[in-house]
Parts: C-alpha cells; sequence; structure tokens
C-alpha cells in the first residue's frame, strides 16, 4: 500500500507539465 | 516571438505549463523558501484531475491537507480561515470533491502572480538562463 507521502508526490507529478 | 521565454513573460500559467519554465520558477522558490506554494498548486491540478471513485482520492486530499493546510507552513499562511475551515470540514465529513481544493489555489496563485512571477522575472535564476 502507497504511503501519503507517495500519493502525494504521484498527484503533483502527475500535474508537471510534460516534455514536449 | 512564440519562443519558450516569451511564453514566460506571458503569465504564470505559461511559465508553469512549460517544462523547463516550471523547473527553474521551482529552483527559484526553493531558494526563496517557498517551493511549497507551486508544489501545492500543481497537487490542487493533479487532485482535480483524480477520479472521485478511485480509493486513493481521499487519501490524496488528506495527505494535500496534512502537508499544506493542517501544518501552518507557507501555504496555510496565504489561504485566509474561511477557505481553511472549509477544506477541513470537507475532510472530516469526508465529502470529497474534485473542485475542494479550487478556491485554495486561485488564492495562492493570485500572491504567486502578484509576488514570486514577477520577482522571478528580475531574478539573477532567469536572467542567466535567458
Amino acid at each position: 500500500i502507497d504511503s501519503e507521502d507517495d500519493l502525494l508526490q504521484e498527484c503533483i507529478s502527475s500535474a508537471m507539465p510534460k516534455k514536449k | 516571438p512564440d519562443s519558450p521565454l516569451a511564453r514566460w513573460t506571458k503569465s504564470l500559467h505559461s511559465l508553469l505549463g512549460d517544462q523547463d519554465g516550471a523547473h527553474l520558477f521551482r529552483t527559484f522558490l526553493e531558494r526563496e523558501k517557498c517551493v511549497d506554494t507551486l508544489d501545492f498548486w500543481f497537487a490542487c491540478n493533479g487532485f482535480r484531475q483524480m477520479d472521485l471513485k478511485d480509493n486513493k482520492t481521499p487519501r490524496v486530499a488528506k495527505a494535500i491537507y496534512k502537508r499544506y493546510i493542517e501544518n501552518y507552513g507557507i501555504v496555510s499562511k496565504q489561504l485566509k480561515l474561511a477557505t481553511k475551515a472549509y477544506i477541513k470540514d470537507s475532510i472530516k465529513r469526508q465529502h470529497i470533491d474534485s473542485v475542494m481544493f479550487d478556491q485554495a489555489q486561485t488564492e495562492v496563485q493570485t500572491l504567486m502572480e502578484e509576488n514570486a512571477y514577477h520577482m522571478f522575472l528580475t531574478s539573477d535564476i532567469y536572467l542567466e538562463y535567458v
């Protein structure tokens, strides 16, 4: 099971701009 | 005219939509000791895109609340009391909604636009990159 920190980090990363 | 640099100066949104721009702005905010505001901003965007049926979603809402709002850190200090109370209450009642952080994100974003973004555009980090 993912820790809260991992979930938060995943959430932030999902919103970061991707390389064009 | 459509270079990344020209876009960065157009708006905070266009800066944050560019990978290099967001990265450089993050470096700047780390130095200014307010990087949490940017991470919170991205966390709000990420949260809004999450599926409410996913059992991870309430846990992420709680993680965002604990990490940025409950702790009296910089994000918490920038938010209105009513905004914090609304989020706290939503989490307590497990009333998880895609837009529950929208008001908080707007408050943080407004201050970022007025302060950090302008400071960034005159910072040595930015000027050296240019």
